[in-house]
């Protein structure tokens, strides 16, 4: 796999915890 | 009978501000900062009926459960916890969102992100952060990686960012790592704010300040 060209901050943003729509949901 | 009912929506909440001044002061209308107060409320009000928005109250919008432990939900948190004491008030919140607002400057983006990532708030992003950063999300995902490939992984990034090699990054290699990869900050841009009064319409009733636009 070209693991080489993944960029460590791309992997860290699949992060659940980066992801804020949950603040928005169910209203 | 008289009746005074102490969750009266009019009763606002400790910390709250004048939405005509947090309006001027983010990409928000005055509307719009109105309608942030209804879902302010909500969130403020889940678990502890304070108008605080504490921690766990943070976690349990995210993720529907008060209990989730997640490293960069708790950076966010604190990033928004500007006064340091533990919970997120009104005009906090509505700033730190302002800068996930479509139209926030991208410098306010890219300096958030920064922040974000600087986990030991040393004004740097060091290799062992970056580490950590990466180890953390693998653990809560099911993405597998060997340490080798974390390794290299990290030393790429690093080769890349650390232009002046001096084994961290600091603020200006990140504003030209992230002109050269702009995906890095796109979970800076919450689309859900340039549709805040849709979803919010009930504060449309009790409006007090009209927009000036």
């Amino acid at each position: 796999k070209p693991c080489n060209n993944l960029n460590a901050f791309d992997i860290i943003s699949f992060s659940s915890g980066f992801d804020l729509s949950g603040l928005f949901e169910d209203t | 009978m008289g009746c005074f009912c102490s969750t009266s929506k009019n009763v606002k909440t400790p910390g709250y501000e004048d939405p005509t001044i947090l309006a001027s002061e983010t990409p928000f209308t005055v509307s719009e900062v109105e309608a942030l107060y209804e879902l302010f409320l909500k969130l403020s009000n889940s678990i502890i009926e304070d108008g605080l928005i504490h921690k766990e109250e943070f976690q349990l919008a995210l993720f529907r459960n008060e209990n989730e432990k997640n490293l960069f939900a708790d950076r966010i948190f604190d990033l928004f916890d500007v006064k340091r004491n533990g919970v997120i008030e009104f005009g906090e919140f509505v700033r730190s969102l302002g800068v996930f607002h479509p139209n926030a400057a991208l410098e306010d983006k890219i300096a958030f992100a920064f922040r974000l990532y600087d986990l030991r708030q040393t004004g740097y992003i060091e290799r062992e952060e970056l580490k950590e950063m990466v180890l953390a999300l693998l653990h809560e995902s099911d993405l597998v990686l060997s340490d080798d490939m974390i390794e290299a992984i990290v030393d790429k990034t690093f080769k890349d960012a650390d232009t002046k090699d001096d084994g961290r990054i600091d603020q200006d290699e990140w504003k030209a790592f992230v002109s050269q990869h702009p995906s890095l900050i796109k979970n800076m841009t919450l689309p859900y704010l340039k549709d805040i009064t849709l979803a919010f319409p009930s504060f449309i009733a009790r409006t007090e300040v009209e927009d000036s636009e």
